[in-house]
């Protein structure tokens, strides 16, 4: 574990607390994807099956356990909340995801460690994470509403990305023969993907006013 | 190359 390592799990954690207090204060999930949010239920789902089967470290189990169950509280808001439900934007949520989901699939199933149930499905989390985030800037095009928190949400979870790139250069130069081709070129991509958004992001804070995004 | 039980991050 290193510091940059560390910085991006505690920066994904925080994305997602500020997510479930969003909706948990306001009682509203406008501006939010469920798309994504579900997205990211299949990554954790198909990354964290070692939990039944491997234990790496206290940190590792609790982390997955709560980012696991943090995913699923937010889309049970998004779902079932009877005052939340009634805010999600369902037509304008209408990315396509089994366009994600069907090509990450069959990459994972080519190009992987090795051919086992288990590391195609770790594969396709890590193809799928890289892509999860487009039905939430796409909804956050069509809607042009980037309210605060949901924008310091999707820049915390970009960010974090981020920090892992600084985490594999850093394993890279400190940890001999370690390699992560899989991982790194997933990664770069997932951050090249928020940088747009980072854009708009950092230059709304620069003119001190709220996030617009263009026509 | 690494296997799966090389997958230490999250």
């Amino acid at each position: 574990m290193n510091i940059f390592r560390l910085a991006g799990d505690m920066t994904h954690l925080l994305s997602i607390i500020v997510l479930l207090l969003k909706i948990q204060a306001t009682k509203s999930c406008a501006g939010v994807s469920l798309k994504t949010q579900e997205l990211y239920a299949v990554v954790f789902v198909t990354r964290y099956l070692d939990l039944f089967y491997s234990f790496i470290s206290l940190y590792n189990t609790v982390m997955k356990i709560i980012f696991l169950l943090t995913a699923f509280t937010i889309i049970w808001y998004m779902r079932k909340h009877k005052v939340v439900c009634q805010t999600y934007d369902k037509e304008q949520d209408t990315f396509r995801v089994l366009f994600l989901i069907v090509p990450c699939f069959v990459l994972a199933l080519l190009v992987n460690h090795e051919m086992s149930v288990t590391e195609v499905l770790w594969t396709f989390s890590i193809y799928l994470e890289a892509v999860a985030i487009l039905p939430q800037l796409v909804l956050l095009q069509r809607t042009k509403n980037v309210d605060n928190l949901t924008g310091n949400y999707i820049f915390m979870l970009g960010s974090y990305r981020a920090l892992y790139l600084v985490n594999w250069v850093y394993r890279y130069f400190t940890e001999l023969g370690y390699r992560q081709w899989i991982v790194w070129v997933s990664g770069t991509v997932q951050t090249c993907v928020y940088l747009d958004f980072f854009y708009y992001y950092v230059q709304a804070w620069r003119n001190n006013e709220r996030m617009k995004l263009p026509g | 190359t690494s296997t799966s039980e090389d997958h230490d991050e999250l």
